[in-house]
């Protein structure tokens, strides 16, 4: 049997304060580890303690798969977002992804900021979060507007990675299309008012903002639930 | 038909972000 941390804090953090934020350690026969403090990481998000711990698991396999040094490096999110290391390196989305989850823009995802990207993509999230983190995903080069030719290299970009097959008349069509939609004020570019407006009125363009595996944490990581009666008896 | 949808519809309905699969290694 391997080391297994001992957890101290079990509380949700919608039942205590955020100054009784306890820290956590973790002591096993093999070695002292830290761990993060889950209830102020837990607070202000979707998930309870619980289900905080159960990411660590998924986030301590993902930051442990290249470099072993419990941060996600960019190579790490890749090989975890196209379960393939010897896919390309460069994605468009995934690339994106990986910067608005590196909140620092230190070029590492810690797990506080694993927790609080992933909480957006939470069910219960409200719409309007999920909007919010969906204008910064598509404003390519953070310009404060999605302009048409980012839209376009988005639409290109998914093309490239998927095996849609349209032709460029058809990709410039839906582009126009696009816009003729959102860009309210035709000045060729979408603000961030003109999104929110668009996205009430076509909620179903936030669907890949919502992940259902986010509801259910604790029962897709059994792993966490042995480390928890463990922990439990001691 | 993907020609008579708007552009994020297309990105959103063919999982661009692949963040599911995170929950699969």
């Amino acid at each position: 049997m391997g080391c297994l941390p001992t957890k101290h804090v079990r509380d949700s953090p919608r039942s205590l304060g955020v100054h009784e934020a306890v820290a956590v350690s973790a002591e096993s026969s093999c070695e002292k580890v830290d761990l993060p403090d889950f209830l102020n990481i837990a607070t202000g998000t979707p998930f309870t303690v619980s289900e905080v711990e159960a990411l660590y698991d998924l986030f301590r396999k993902i930051s442990n798969s290249v470099i072993k040094d419990g941060l996600i490096h960019k190579e790490e999110f890749h090989v975890a977002l196209f379960r393939s290391k010897s896919k390309k390196k460069q994605n468009l989305f995934g690339d994106r992804v990986f910067d608005l989850f590196d909140q620092k823009g230190n070029g590492v995802i810690e797990f506080g900021e694993f927790i609080r990207s992933l909480s957006v993509f939470h069910p219960d999230t409200p719409e309007e979060q999920k909007a919010a983190f969906a204008f910064r995903l598509y404003d390519l080069r953070q310009t404060g507007f999605i302009e048409r030719h980012e839209l376009k290299e988005m639409v290109l970009a998914l093309l490239d990675e998927s095996n849609l097959d349209i032709t460029s008349d058809a990709v410039e069509m839906i582009v126009d299309t696009t816009f003729d939609q959102a860009d309210v004020n035709r000045d060729g570019r979408i603000d961030q008012e003109e999104w929110n407006v668009f996205t009430k009125d076509n909620p179903y363009v936030l669907r890949n903002m919502s992940l259902p595996y986010l509801k259910d944490i604790t029962m897709i990581f059994p792993s966490f639930v042995i480390h928890s009666e463990v922990s439990e008896a001691d | 038909q993907p020609a008579s949808m708007n552009a994020f519809e297309l990105i959103s309905l063919n999982r661009g972000l692949n963040l599911d699969n995170l929950f699969e290694t």
